[in-house]
């Protein structure tokens, strides 16, 4: 199976 | 104070119809150039991020920044009351807890106006790196629309994989499988209606579906679609909303375990 990543684990905080 | 005017109101119309299901509330961030949102969806799968130029507007004035929260069901519900040729104009003194809407008929002879309560909302800004991309391929985005929706209704992931032979859409489900495969074609006199594939180098990611069906609710808003595909990042659905800015979905791939 795959996973759901989430948006926040690609573009950092700033 | 703030003060935005629009005369095809019917596309912030159309912006708020495109984004209040996938996202329930966020900041219009306004300063001297512009308006932008960056907003995420509840499970924080996806992101949203809208710019809009100063220069896109008929009017434009914004004395100092400010980030206004809005409840996007709201607005809808307000929006809903703008007829579709009417003029808009949003207004807002400086540290306002309510953003006033004003609609004007083409021809001058019905004035409404609706105030919508802002809300006080912490949001975090994500961001987003500028990066060269494996694939960009620009479509019609009736065409996106109808692939996203046909395919849905087949399964739940689609893989979406380009190569030079074209950009593949590919989904199983119970009743079986799909495959929908564009080709690079530049016939059609009319740009909007080509097909243009931009490939770096073939890339293969697998997305939820109903967000990318959710994406296709921006499809009024531009006749073109634009994606961008890089291995192991976010796609990039792309819609240009003439010259008054662009909205961007994000969304996260699914990541094999």
């Amino acid at each position: 199976g795959a996973t759901q990543a989430k948006i926040s684990s690609f573009f950092g905080g700033k | 104070m703030f003060e935005a005017r629009i005369t095809q109101g019917a596309v912030l119309k159309k912006l708020v119809e495109a984004l209040k299901e996938l996202v329930t509330e966020g900041n219009f961030d306004v300063s001297s150039t512009g308006l932008q949102l960056q907003a995420m969806d509840s499970s924080h799968v996806c992101l949203v991020s809208l710019a809009l130029r100063e220069d896109g507007f008929e009017h434009f004035r914004c004395d100092r920044n400010m980030a206004m929260g809005i409840h996007f069901q709201n607005l809808s519900k307000i929006l809903k009351c703008a007829g579709n040729e009417d003029t808009i104009t949003l207004k807002a003194e400086d540290n306002a807890d309510q953003l006033t809407l004003m609609f004007e008929s083409s021809n001058q002879d019905r004035i409404s106006d609706f105030d919508l309560k802002l809300m006080s909302i912490e949001s975090e800004h994500l961001g987003i790196p500028d990066q060269e991309y494996s694939a960009e391929i620009k479509m019609p985005s009736s065409e996106y629309q109808r692939i996203v929706r046909d395919l849905t209704s087949i399964g739940d992931t689609v893989l979406i994989s380009a190569t030079k032979e074209g950009i593949k859409f590919s989904t199983s489900g119970d009743v079986g499988t799909a495959n929908v495969t564009l080709r690079h074609n530049t016939t059609p006199e009319k740009p909007e209606e080509q097909t243009i594939i931009d490939l770096k180098e073939p890339v293969a990611l697998t997305f939820a579906l109903r967000y990318l069906n959710n994406f296709a609710k921006a499809t009024p808003l531009a006749p073109v679609v634009k994606l961008s595909l890089t291995k192991d990042l976010p796609i990039v659905v792309e819609y240009q909303i003439g010259e008054l800015g662009a909205v961007k979905f994000y969304l996260a791939p699914k990541i094999d375990d």
